[in-house]
Order: C-alpha cells, then structure tokens, then sequence
C-alpha cells in the first residue's frame, strides 16, 4: 500500500515506478498508468492518469521533473498525485474536478537525466542525447519546445546549460508531450512545475506581448501564491515570464498556450536561501503540502471555466 | 561519479543593470564553467551560481572587482550531496 512509502524520502526511479504501480493498486477505480513515449535512452515515459469514467474529457495536464537535478518537483509531485487520489471523494473540489475533468500527471518527465544525477552527476540538467559533432551531451528539454524555438532565450552551444537542441521537439521526451497533448485535443491546463526561486508564472516568456486573458492569469496566480504562503509564510512572486524573471524561448507553457492551452503555469518551488533546488528531503513535505492550495487553485479555476 | 567538491554556490546580487550584464557575461567565459541555479535577471533580484573549486578565485575576484555583492550559499556542495546520500540510505533502511 502507499502508506508504506516514504513520501519524505527522495527515491530512486525504479522505487518511483513500483510506487506508481502500488497507487494504481489501491486506486483502482480512479488511477492507471499510461506510458506515452520512450526516452532517448528507451526508457519509459509513464503517466497517471486520473479518471472516474467518460470519454475524452477535458483534461489538466501536470508534469515535475523535466530538469531531472530538481529532485524537489518530482518529490513533490509523488506527495501531490498520492493526495489527488486520497482525496477524490473527501475534499469536495477534488471530487468535482474528477468528476468531470482527467488528470495526467507525469512525474519523471526526463528519465535519462533523473538516473544520471542518482548515477553520474548530481547537478544534471538536461536530457542525455548526444549533439552531433561536439562533445557536450543533452538539451534543455525547456528550451526544446516549438514556441520561439531557437531564441536568444535559449542557448546554441550544446554544452550550455539551456542548450535548445538541434530543433524544436527534437528530444523524445518533449515530443512524447507535445504529441499527446495534441492527440488528446482536450487538455485545458498545463502545469509544469520546477525548482527553485518560488514563482508562479504563466505565458509569454518569449515575447512582451501579453496573452489575450492576461489579467484573469494574473488574478488566478495572485490568488494561488497567497493561499501558498497561509501555509507556511513562502512568499512568491507571479506574473508573466518575460516580466517576472527574463526572456525564456522554447519552453512548455508557452507551447502550450499557443497550443490553445488558455491555463498554462509554471511554479518554482520554494527558495530557502541556502540549499537552491537541493532542498533536504527533510522540506519534500512541507514544499509539497504549501503546493497543494496554489495547485487546487488553478484546477478548479478552471473546472469553473470551462472553453 | 562527478563530485563537486570545494565547488561552493554563490548568492549574487546585481545592484544595476550593468551589472546584471557583467554576470550575463561571466556565465558565458566557457573555462570558468559557472553554473547559474537562478538566472541574472534584474537588479535587486538574486542570481545563484555554483562555482567549481578552481574557478573560486578568478570569479571572486571578478565580483569584487565589480563591486557586485555575493554571499556563500553553499559552503561546499559535495558536502551538501553526501549528506542527502546518506539520509537516503539511512530512510530506505528504515522503509525496509
């Protein structure tokens, strides 16, 4: 059963993978586990899926660990899914939301990288192919997406850190998404949480113009980032990312959104000002629980606005 | 396995945009092999870089020079994994 994992424990992700089996087990009814590519390194790419029935309806999608060294969001987002499927049936907007919406929710968005930073290289970044004609290896696969692809927001030297890769969706792991998103047809959401710098940001990063429902966004992530810091104090900035923090090209929301993806946020996870995004395992549960509400924020919104 | 020791993470912070500049151009001296967490993006806002060990001196002494104010972050970052290493092992002992 999950009450067995450690949910304040950062996992490797061949415990990662049996969790999710172990939660579709005791979820029977409401989670199942879909897998919807193949990484560089032909390892899976699982999601879970939650649903209580119908076909193809309109779905929020929520992905952690696309920078694999974030072991945060992935910590987080085991605590998260476990507590989505806890609380269908007890918490009356996870319940409406299940009720009519699925989830997808994929938890190790870039495998390769996740077993690199357990195996080789703790502070891993990027996914692991390898650039044709240099020795650096791997893309910033939220540098990788079709929205402002190849910017000077991103860089082109394969050994840089926010290297965009040779083009758009090159990476498996970015075109696995793309390619299902777009194959679902129906997702109203895309949330893609990374760490660290406490921020809940929405499109554009790759351009000033601002989306046509850039105040309701805004008024959406204000009150998202206000019932985070009841929790515990952490205090985050929101807006727009070319306003909030710089100009970002080729990144998921912004895909997204240009997608017809009109609810398309971006957290980063809290900043204690001392460990950066390798926050001891000691915070995996108490980032994850002041996540919650901002999170419950935004699914229900857009429960509640249905388009 | 990498290690990073001696590498310690630097807590930046610009105080104009000439400086947040200069960190743009430090990030891309290739020898120095800095690595940013957080982005430079405006003044008053902190960037975060991890330094190796080898490149302390030159990237301390670049900010000082600049009068760009830092604090040490992460005193040692291969300090900072070997503990998680250990409270990893030592947690799934206990789950076992």
């Amino acid at each position: 059963s999950t009450s067995t994992f450690d949910f304040a424990s950062y996992h490797t992700i061949d415990e990662i993978y049996h969790w999710m089996d172990v939660l579709v087990g005791d979820h029977p009814n409401l989670v199942s586990k879909i897998q919807i590519g193949q990484s560089y390194e032909n390892r899976p790419l699982y999601v879970l899926k939650f649903s209580t029935g119908g076909s193809n309806r309109s779905a929020i999608w929520l992905d952690t660990g696309i920078h694999p060294r974030e072991w945060i969001t992935q910590a987080t987002g085991i605590w998260t899914a476990n507590k989505i499927a806890e609380e269908y049936g007890k918490d009356p907007s996870v319940t409406a939301i299940l009720d009519s919406m699925d989830i997808f929710f994929e938890i190790v968005t870039n495998p390769d990288g996740f077993v690199f930073t357990h195996s080789s290289d703790r502070l891993w970044r990027k996914t692991r192919s390898i650039n044709a004609g240099s020795p650096c290896i791997g893309v910033d696969p939220n540098r990788n997406w079709d929205a402002g692809f190849g910017g000077s927001g991103a860089s082109s030297d394969p050994c840089s850190e926010t290297y965009h890769g040779p083009y758009a969706h090159s990476e498996r792991e970015v075109k696995a998404i793309a390619d299902f998103i777009l194959g679902h047809g129906n997702v109203k959401s895309v949330i893609s949480i990374h760490s660290y710098s406490q921020m809940l940001l929405f499109p554009y990063g790759y351009k000033t113009a601002p989306v046509p429902n850039h105040q309701e966004m805004n008024e959406l992530a204000k009150k998202a980032v206000s019932d985070l810091a009841a929790v515990y104090g952490t205090k985050y900035t929101y807006g727009s990312i070319m306003d909030t923090i710089y100009a970002a090209d080729g990144i998921a929301v912004d895909w997204a959104y240009d997608n017809g993806v009109k609810y398309s946020f971006t957290f980063e996870l809290r900043d204690t000002g001392r460990y950066g995004f390798l926050l001891p395992s000691t915070q995996i549960i108490p980032t994850a629980t002041e996540t919650w509400p901002a999170l419950l924020d935004v699914m229900v919104h857009v429960l509640e606005h249905p388009y | 396995e990498k290690l990073f020791m001696g590498d310690q993470v630097l807590r930046v912070t610009a105080g104009d945009e000439g400086q947040v500049t200069q960190l743009r151009v430090l990030g891309e001296q290739a020898e120095l092999q800095v690595d940013f967490w957080r982005h430079p993006t405006r003044p008053g806002h902190p960037a975060d870089l991890r330094v190796p060990f080898s490149s302390l001196p030159a990237v301390k002494t670049f900010l000082e020079s600049n009068n760009i104010s830092y604090s040490i972050m992460i005193e040692d970052v291969q300090e900072l994994l070997d503990e998680e290493r250990r409270t990893m092992v030592k947690s799934r002992r206990t789950e076992r």
